[in-house]
């Protein structure tokens, strides 16, 4: 995994073509709420525990 | 026929009907303990059609000769409810005899990832038409598969042909040692790779976790079998370090709606490697098993 791939899996669940802009980036960092926060660890901890069959 | 790399093991039939055979395996203790399953072959001997019902057939259906034989995994679960997959299908002529193999390895994977205590591994062998309709053969009818046991002599039985490979000499170390250097000789092994998505200019202010990852990477080589064992899959290229096994990466990302930034989460998937394996280019991927 490179970092170029990593972009293009981000914009290709975004749907977006390029990465937002820099001025769109520094308008603001926003703090993630508590329900977002829970959906992430979940994510990460069934990440761990299951993982899929690769090429 | 025991050795290393082919393992023979004898079958009964459980049930014969006209068209339907089951056949059983005991194959507890017959997969060696880290092992790579390659190919499963199923023999089957077709005895030769007598020569006055091979006339009587052409006579009615001169142009027809063909059966097919199909060969389906048959799982009896604790619920007594079964669970079938077909493996392999091809077709045959009443003109000919002798053995037949068949391609089963699928039907050994399925039966490799039951959960414990495994029942034996069940076959149902299907001999039918070769197509449906008013033009239909009765071919099907005139293909038959020796059933001798071991008490009327074992030339026949039908055989379970397993080829495996030690995965001790032919298959991937695990984690790479940190201290020494990946050189030509370095077998197969998953390396740590550090993404730093914190140093990255296009993730500043825009993925907010995680700040990186460990990515890992399936680096080395793989031992090449023997060639004589080679040969025998002349469809399989050479055995090469890639990663068998993955898992997503989740994130949180800025996103703009309605014209402010909020939070979100998403998962790219196949970002983390979790193990490294050979593998050879061209060999099917085994199908999971749903529960």
């Amino acid at each position: 995994v490179t970092e170029e791939q990593v972009l293009g899996s981000l914009l290709q669940q975004l749907q977006l073509s390029e990465p937002p802009a820099p001025g769109q980036r520094d308008a603001g960092r926003p703090v993630p709420p508590a329900h977002v926060r829970a959906q992430y660890v979940a994510l990460l901890q069934r990440g761990h525990g299951v993982p899929s069959r690769g090429k | 026929r025991f050795s290393q790399n082919f393992r023979e093991v004898a079958g009964r039939f459980l049930v014969s009907e006209a068209s339907t055979h089951l056949l059983v395996f005991g194959m507890e203790r017959r997969l060696p303990p880290n092992s790579e399953l390659v190919q499963a072959q199923l023999r089957l001997l077709q005895e030769p059609v007598p020569p006055a019902a091979l006339r009587q057939h052409q006579r009615l259906a001169p142009r027809s000769d063909l059966a097919r034989v199909s060969i389906e995994w048959l799982q009896v679960r604790a619920d007594g409810s079964n669970r079938t997959a077909l493996v392999d299908s091809r077709l045959v002529s009443v003109h000919e005899s002798g053995w037949k193999a068949f391609d089963v390895t699928e039907a050994v994977s399925f039966w490799q990832q039951l959960s414990r205590p495994r029942e034996p591994l069940l076959l149902r062998v299907s001999v039918q038409r070769e197509h449906l309709g008013p033009l239909a053969s009765s071919a099907h009818r005139l293909v038959r598969f020796a059933a001798r046991g071991p008490a009327e002599g074992a030339q026949g039985e039908p055989q379970l042909e397993l080829h495996t490979l030690d995965l001790g000499h032919f298959g991937a170390q695990g984690n790479c040692d940190p201290e020494a250097p990946v050189t030509e000789g370095t077998r197969c092994c998953r390396r740590e790779t550090y993404i730093d998505l914190q140093g990255l200019t296009w993730a500043q202010n825009w993925v907010l976790e995680p700040p990186g990852f460990l990515a890992y990477e399936c680096v080395g080589t793989c031992p090449q079998p023997p060639a004589a064992l080679a040969a025998r899959w002349p469809f399989l290229g050479p055995r090469q370090c890639v990663a068998s096994e993955t898992a997503p990466l989740p994130m949180i990302v800025s996103v703009q709606e309605g014209g402010r930034a909020s939070a979100r989460v998403v998962s790219l998937p196949d970002m983390r490697v979790q193990t490294c394996s050979c593998a050879s280019d061209g060999a099917p991927v085994p199908r999971r098993l749903e529960p």
